[in-house]
């Protein structure tokens, strides 16, 4: 479902240049869950939004259900995102002048679902992650943690097909952190959902079917799958 | 060094009221390295925050070297902070049209320090978190947890006596992460410096001289110490 063909990614500017990836080969089929792990800098982020065709590679072919995304136009491109893929982002880019409610209605506004039906979801959804009582406060008036949590229900809002999670855990504690876990793998378990996680957390290994290890822009080794 | 009586935090706002802290009391001499840890939303980076003297108690009093902070005038508070506190926040409060280096020297502009000690400190800093050749770039050129680290050197530029960190490795890797704590540990052990580190993991735990447990903005219970 998604595929990487000799993906390299350049950030170049007047001044120097990044080679974030170098040549990555990759193959996710439909209902796995892959764990990218790296060291800071490696290319996790980068790799993610590749996928979540947030940015387009500099080299290379990213084929989403067999389609290069290369070939799709904007509008194309923006209903991919909207209707198949959910992204938990690792600095959760909630709207500041929203409330959590309305942050996790937003991605349905742009698929047309009913003021009602949005608002019912959008509530379960906080109430999944545990902060149905906070659901009217604004991202400035969450802990980090709440804040994480809002982005993760935003994430479900459209029942994505494919979820990618840049750090879903980083400033959760402990329970919490297994809590949002269960959340991911019940939606990969149950509803087939293709997880792309990136964590630095090696304990949040064990979700996945199988581990991508970044190095420097490339690909040092994949575990299982 | 620092010392919370009976301090309490309420977030009010005409829609709600939020116990975010509640007769809070603790003591921290100088040269500790206090861990303070906890579920998500239980008052961490409030308590970080009155400590700092980013804000003030609701109720209750909040002592840096026996002097009430709520006594100060804003002139001395901003040269408190300037000079003794270093804060690595949890979500980094880089400037974004500042470079990693001048972000870095931005507390020492406040200090008066001269442009050629101020780079060459900033540099060296820098060098010691390991973004030596990031150096020019701006926050959202970096990856996330390059912007922590350059968060962490930046908290280190007026050589605070007392360093608040909020979370400063959930966005590194384990290598990365204890490279900061042991730069953290070095400022403790070797300069006396006083820590006061909020965490959700587990094995920062061990750094510390005692570990504070918060829960729903009590203090659950305090080990060593
Ligand atoms: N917009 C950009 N411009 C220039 N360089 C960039 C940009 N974004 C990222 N980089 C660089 O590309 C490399 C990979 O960044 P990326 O964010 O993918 O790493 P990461 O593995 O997610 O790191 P972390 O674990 O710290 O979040 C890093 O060296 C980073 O400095
Ligand atoms: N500006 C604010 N207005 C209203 N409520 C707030 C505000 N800031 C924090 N809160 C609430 O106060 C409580 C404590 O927040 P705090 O940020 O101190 O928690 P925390 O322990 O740091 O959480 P995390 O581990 O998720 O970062 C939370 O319930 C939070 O929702
Ligand atoms: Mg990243
Ligand atoms: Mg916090």
């Amino acid at each position: 479902v998604v595929e990487l063909v000799d993906v390299s990614k350049i950030y170049k500017t007047e001044f120097y240049e990044v080679k974030a990836l170098e040549n990555v080969n990759l193959e996710i089929e439909e209902g796995d869950f892959a764990v990218i792990m790296g060291p800071s800098g490696s290319g996790k982020s980068t790799l993610l939004n590749l996928i979540g065709c947030l940015d387009k590679p500099t080299s290379g072919k990213v084929l989403i259900n067999g389609i290069e995304t290369i070939n799709l136009s904007d509008k194309e491109l923006t209903e991919l995102r909207r209707d198949t893929i959910g992204f938990i982002f690792q600095t959760y880019n909630l709207i500041p002048t929203l409330s959590a409610l309305e942050n996790v209605e937003l991605p349905m506004i742009f698929k047309g679902i009913s003021k009602y039906e949005r608002e019912r979801r959008a509530k379960k959804l906080l109430g999944i992650v545990g902060l149905e009582r906070e659901m009217d406060r604004k991202p400035n008036e969450l802990s980090g943690g709440q804040q994480q949590r809002v982005a993760i229900a935003r994430a479900l809002a459209n029942d994505p097909k494919i979820l990618l999670c840049d750090e879903p855990t980083g400033n959760l504690d402990t329970k919490s952190g297994e809590q949002v876990m269960d959340i991911i793998k019940e939606q990969n378990e149950e509803r087939g959902v293709t997880v792309i996680l990136v964590t630095h957390d090696p304990t949040l290994a064990k979700y996945g079917n199988f581990i991508i290890r970044l190095r420097d822009g490339k690909i040092e080794g994949i575990e299982g799958g």
